[in-house]
């Protein structure tokens, strides 16, 4: 499913080059369950945002089920991200002003989903997350937790077949959180691919598969005993 | 130093009353170290609040330093907010337009130190949580721990009495983390008060007392082993 040929990414700032990656080789084939580790800084999210066409690499070649994705347009990239792709954000990106039904309807909206049916598949993804009672309220009404949640929940509500999950359990206590690993874990089981950033020893063991980066390289891949 | 009677929180939208806070009894000493702990939604960033004056309480009495702080107007509220204590908000609350170190000067600026020892101070802050090499980078050219570390950076550069750390390491991995609360525990050596919010039974146990809430209640109250 995922490709990845040497692939680097550059951060221009101006007189200043902040390398992100350097020479990524990576393949992750479909149903996978893979986590990524690393220290803080080490590329994991830039990594996640090239994976999910939120950005392009600077150099190197990125194959996404069999296309080549390097060089496309923005417009390009938003179709294929709207398709195929559902993505949990390290920073959430829920829009202020709109409640978490809304926030979670969004994907929906995009695909073109009818209003009832979509009102029903978000207040459905809601309820998966333990947030029944929250529907109505905006970000700024809810915890730190409950707005990862929202998060998570709009990006599983199209059930996507690559899932990109950018630390989805930071904010969250050991219960909540797990709560999460099994939502993702049934989704890879369902035939899903689901790609997990997470500093979490524990919760990466419940993948098949970890990738430990550092300053941009691969350092390590470890295959999971129980996988 | 913090003593709070029947501290009650409830967020009022529109006909929804929703109880955060309910009937918390608590007391801190000066120079303590304690953490908090609870599920998602439990009422700890609603507490943090409270305890450091962005918010005041529905009903009760909270006492700071003796003061009644309970009924106080956002002015008096913030005075004394930028004389006594330090925030690591789970949210990091950057301004998105200013570089990490502007960032990190702000509660310099507010508290009137003179450009050239701010500036100075600003970059030994930065220095000590690892980002010497960003100063000049605004949060959206930062990781997210990276942000996470300028909001901690900022937090500690007027070196407060109190400092209210919440969520300071959910977006760190374990040795960057290690090295905050390092941080964190030599400022307690050093005589100063720092309540600190987390997930994470093993930073909990690095501090001297562990509050568990639930529900908007605290459910249990355990002194550290070691402490
Ligand atoms: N501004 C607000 N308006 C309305 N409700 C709020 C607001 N802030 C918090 N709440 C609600 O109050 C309760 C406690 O929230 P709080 O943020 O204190 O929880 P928390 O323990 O910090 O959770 P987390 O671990 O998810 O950060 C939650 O149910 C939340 O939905
Ligand atoms: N938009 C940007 N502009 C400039 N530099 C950036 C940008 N985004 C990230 N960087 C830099 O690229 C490097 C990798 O960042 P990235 O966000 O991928 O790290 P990460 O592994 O996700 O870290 P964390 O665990 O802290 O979230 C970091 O050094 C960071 O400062
Ligand atoms: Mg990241
Ligand atoms: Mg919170």
């Amino acid at each position: 499913l995922i490709e990845m040929q040497q692939v680097e990414k550059v951060y221009r700032l101006g007189k200043i080059d902040v390398p992100a990656l350097c020479g990524i080789d990576l393949q992750i084939e479909a149903n996978e369950y893979v986590a990524v580790m690393g220290p803080s800084g080490s590329g994991k999210s830039t990594l996640m945002n090239i994976v999910g066409c939120l950005d392009s690499p600077t150099a190197g070649r990125y194959l996404l089920d069999g296309e080549n994705v390097s060089h496309l347009s923005d417009n390009q990239l938003s179709e294929i991200r709207s398709r195929k792709i559902g993505f949990v954000f390290q920073t959430f990106n829920l829009m202020p002003r709109a409640t978490a039904l809304r926030n979670v309807e969004l994907p929906l909206i995009y695909a073109g989903v009818p209003s009832g049916r979509r009102r029903q598949l978000a207040v459905q993804a809601l309820e998966k997350v333990g947030l029944s009672d929250r529907i109505k309220h905006k970000p700024s009404e809810l915890s730190g937790g409950q707005r990862q949640r929202v998060a998570i929940a709009r990006a599983l509500v199209t059930e996507p077949a690559l899932i990109l999950a950018d630390e989805p359990t930071g904010n969250l206590d050991s219960t909540t959180g797990q709560e999460i690993m099994e939502i993702l874990s049934a989704l890879h089981r369902a035939g899903n691919t689901v790609i997990l950033v997470t500093h979490e020893k524990e919760l990466a063991a419940q993948t098949g598969r970890t990738i430990g980066l550092r300053d941009g390289r691969i350092e390590t891949q470890e295959e999971a005993a129980q996988s």
